[in-house]
């Protein structure tokens, strides 16, 4: 089983709406995936139709003893299971902190499921901060697959991030993360100010960005106020073309063991 | 000394637009403004050309002795001074968390600017998190400013935020936090989906909803690669006009004592 990380600092950057659609399509596309929802504000929880109680998401798996297993739901997709999240992920922050082992805590928890096999891939949707659960994300993870968007901030954003993967894997916390990938998201390409970005992160990052930038489009927003997939609300539209182009290419890049 | 916090936990909706050019805007229109750049990332600081080196932000002030006026740096508008931020901020994160009073410690920092009457306004940039930094500029306001993008997910964040503000306000933190205002940001008039929004956001807050809407346009990320706020790089943009507006609309509502 394969994690991967979806994380950027940056806040609005196509992180959730990248992870509910990239675990869709891979979905349908036949792998089994396990989409962790690690943000306490729960969009792609609500995004997908399954905001979570009180209980439902990881925080008593990471903070005590509950057990994984009763956090795993199944979704309306045959290969698609969910662990949500909800506003008690919040306390992590706080109570992790405290502990010896805060930042491999998640690793941990999520061990039994490497061995399982029983999902080929899970993917994290991480929060915009640089606290303990987009760390522990990151320390979990084999893969780190960052959306940014085609905008100065965005840069900015992609530097501070490929600097704390790097920080990451050489400290010692996880040796083996790899960049999976740099994914353009909300691209217009009649700003010469969004292709300018796309060039320079191109130039520095070359085939480590997906050859696809996600368009913008408002079926995105609308997809999400009706808590479907863009697969099932607009699988003609260009940002839904586009996602399902991404999954194929990931699964395209994944080594064949 | 009016303290406006400008935040909102979800990602990417404007606050550092807004902290910029609002800032700005009531510079040139006579107001003496203070801004504090209280996110890690720096948007604000490097988006006004005052890109911070280690040691130049709150952060020892938070966690140490150094005195404020160390940190004020003033800037190429006559009436703008900021307190840029840095990434040791994130630092605050976990060491304020250790001390008994951290909720409150930016309060006691700021006070003495509240008794010097040097600013009329002090807005504080907000980091997209539910950290120390974002409630302890909630802990620490007058006003509580809110930029949200005219999309589903930001519903669900302004429901949260709102719900935020109550807890700070009804649990004693800070009793007479008001909420100044939302903002609705990077507004497309043609899609359905954003007028949806603004009308459900308006049907539910009245006159708390600025009666400008910030509209999208592709000059806000440009001024940032160059450094500037929109009044210097695009003044007669739509833009630049709605945020000249918005000021105005502020100066309109404060309370004349
Ligand atoms: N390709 C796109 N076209 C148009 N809108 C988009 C696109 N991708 C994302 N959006 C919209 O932009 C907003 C931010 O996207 P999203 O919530 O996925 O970002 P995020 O990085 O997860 O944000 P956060 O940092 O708050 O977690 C959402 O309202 C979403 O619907
Ligand atoms: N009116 C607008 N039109 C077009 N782009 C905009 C507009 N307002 C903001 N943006 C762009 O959207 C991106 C997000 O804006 P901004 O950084 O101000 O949001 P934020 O809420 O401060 O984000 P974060 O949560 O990461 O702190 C930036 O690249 C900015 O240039
Ligand atoms: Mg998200
Ligand atoms: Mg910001």
């Amino acid at each position: 089983m394969k994690i991967i990380a979806i994380a950027n600092q940056k806040g609005g950057v196509g992180k959730t709406t990248t992870a509910i659609n990239l675990s869709t399509c891979l979905a349908v596309a036949g792998a089994r995936v396990l989409l962790l929802d690690l943000d306490p504000q729960g969009n792609a929880s609500s995004g997908l139709g399954h905001r979570a109680a009180e209980g439902q998401s990881l925080y008593s798996v990471l903070t005590g003893d509950d057990p994984l297993e009763g956090k795993i739901q199944t979704t309306r997709f045959e290969n698609l299971s969910i662990i949500p999240a909800q506003m008690e992920l919040a306390g992590c922050e706080v109570e992790l902190v405290r502990s010896a082992n805060h930042l491999v805590r998640l690793r941990e928890v999520l061990e039994p499921l490497k061995r399982e096999r029983r999902f080929d891939y899970l993917l994290i949707d991480c929060p915009p901060s640089l606290g303990i659960l987009m760390t522990s994300a990151l320390a979990a993870a084999d893969g780190l697959l960052i959306p940014m968007q085609c905008e100065y901030f965005g840069l900015e954003g992609l530097a501070r991030i490929v600097d704390i993967h790097d920080q990451i894997a050489t400290s010692g916390i996880n040796p083996s993360v790899t960049l999976e990938g740099i994914l353009m998201t909300m691209y217009d390409g009649r700003t010469s100010h969004c292709r300018a970005v796309v060039e320079e992160v191109r130039r520095a990052f070359a085939d480590l960005v997906y050859p696809i930038n996600i368009p913008r489009s408002i079926a995105v927003a609308e997809s999400q106020s009706f808590e479907k997939a863009l697969l099932e609300y607009d699988p003609h539209g260009k940002a839904s073309q586009a996602y399902k182009q991404i999954a194929e290419i990931f699964l395209s890049r994944q080594d064949p063991t």
